[in-house]
């Protein structure tokens, strides 16, 4: 699955996803990344934010909207992040997945659950080409 | 004080996010850079998580699900089990702004994208054919079915459905870096 963020000079974003879903799956079955707040997310106003993971269960929480929820209240991208994935694990323990935001600001960050570790890609004027960054997962 | 543009994608698709980059430097428009972006990794079948010829259900097909989101107008577009369309998000971008709907699925979905122009063609790749014949050999395994008869995690189906006789633990084991949403 991928889910990407853009913002663009005037500070306006937008956020897609695109996905196979899961191996194997009963015939009919779809995951949370089409569905408009748990796949990912935009506020124009606020940030953006877009998950992977076990759609099963991130479409039970809606983590994307609460990101960008928790973004507006104040918390950083990486601190919003880490929040949805908590309410999460706090029902699923086992649960495998990540959250990736971007702050109107254009300030980013990530949090996961379920790997090591897990990687992303942005890129930037700051950038020298696109980098792959990833972060320690709770 | 921004840090934008900036184009940012989960896990290390880094073609994907090239072509969003260099979309949003040349056009500002982070809606086609998301779109262009992911269309990319659909092309690529990025992880083979993504796009055509990964993910085969337990009837050997890929279907594809899509969504694209535009932060000004908070307008939407989606697209589920999406049979036989290679180009998922850009037909969730159609569904977006030619229609006043946000979510199409199935064969339905299907039909209104051969009707804004996209082509229907088999999603599947001799990738996704093995890893099904490999499924299918080695019992249907790993299976997502709960409370059915004969016991899923030993038998393909067909199933009937028994009751159940304990709370299940319904996390998915088979949810892990080669198959996710």
């Amino acid at each position: 699955t991928i889910g990407m963020i853009a913002i663009n000079s005037d500070g306006d974003m937008a956020v897609g996803t695109s996905t196979n879903g899961a191996a194997h799956k009963i015939a009919g079955r779809v995951g949370d990344s089409p569905l408009i707040g748990s796949g990912a997310y935009v506020d124009n106003e606020v940030g953006a934010a877009c998950g992977t993971g076990d759609g099963d269960v991130l479409m039970k929480f809606l983590p994307s909207y609460q990101t960008v929820e928790s973004m507006r209240g104040g918390k950083s991208p990486s601190e919003a992040s880490e929040d949805a994935l908590r309410r999460i694990v706090n029902k699923y323990p086992k649960f495998m997945g990540a959250i990736v935001a971007v702050s109107k600001n254009g300030d980013y960050g990530a949090a996961c659950h379920g790997l090591d570790e897990f990687k992303f890609s942005y890129g930037s004027r700051k950038t020298n080409g696109i980098n792959v960054e990833s972060v320690k997962c709770i | 004080q921004s840090n934008y543009p900036l184009v940012i994608n989960t896990w290390p698709f880094v073609k994907a996010t090239e072509k969003a980059w260099q979309v949003l430097e040349k056009t500002d428009d982070p809606l086609t850079s998301v779109e262009q972006g992911c269309s990319v990794c659909e092309e690529l079948r990025c992880d083979g998580t993504v796009g055509w010829g990964g993910s085969p259900d337990e009837n050997g097909e890929t279907t594809l699900d899509a969504m694209i989101m535009d932060g000004p107008s908070h307008d939407a577009g989606a697209v589920a089990g999406l049979k036989r369309i290679k180009s998922a998000i850009s037909v969730a971008r159609a569904v977006m702004e030619h229609t006043k709907h946000t979510f199409l699925v199935g064969d339905a979905a299907t039909q209104f994208a051969v009707e804004m122009g996209f082509k229907e063609q088999s999603l599947s790749h001799i990738d996704s054919v093995d890893r099904y014949l490999k499924w299918l050999n080695n019992s249907c395994q790993p299976n997502f079915r709960l409370w059915v008869s004969p016991d899923p995690s030993l038998n393909c189906g067909p199933y009937q459905p028994v009751q159940p006789a304990t709370n299940s633990d319904k996390t998915n084991a088979n949810i892990n870096q080669q198959s996710h949403d």
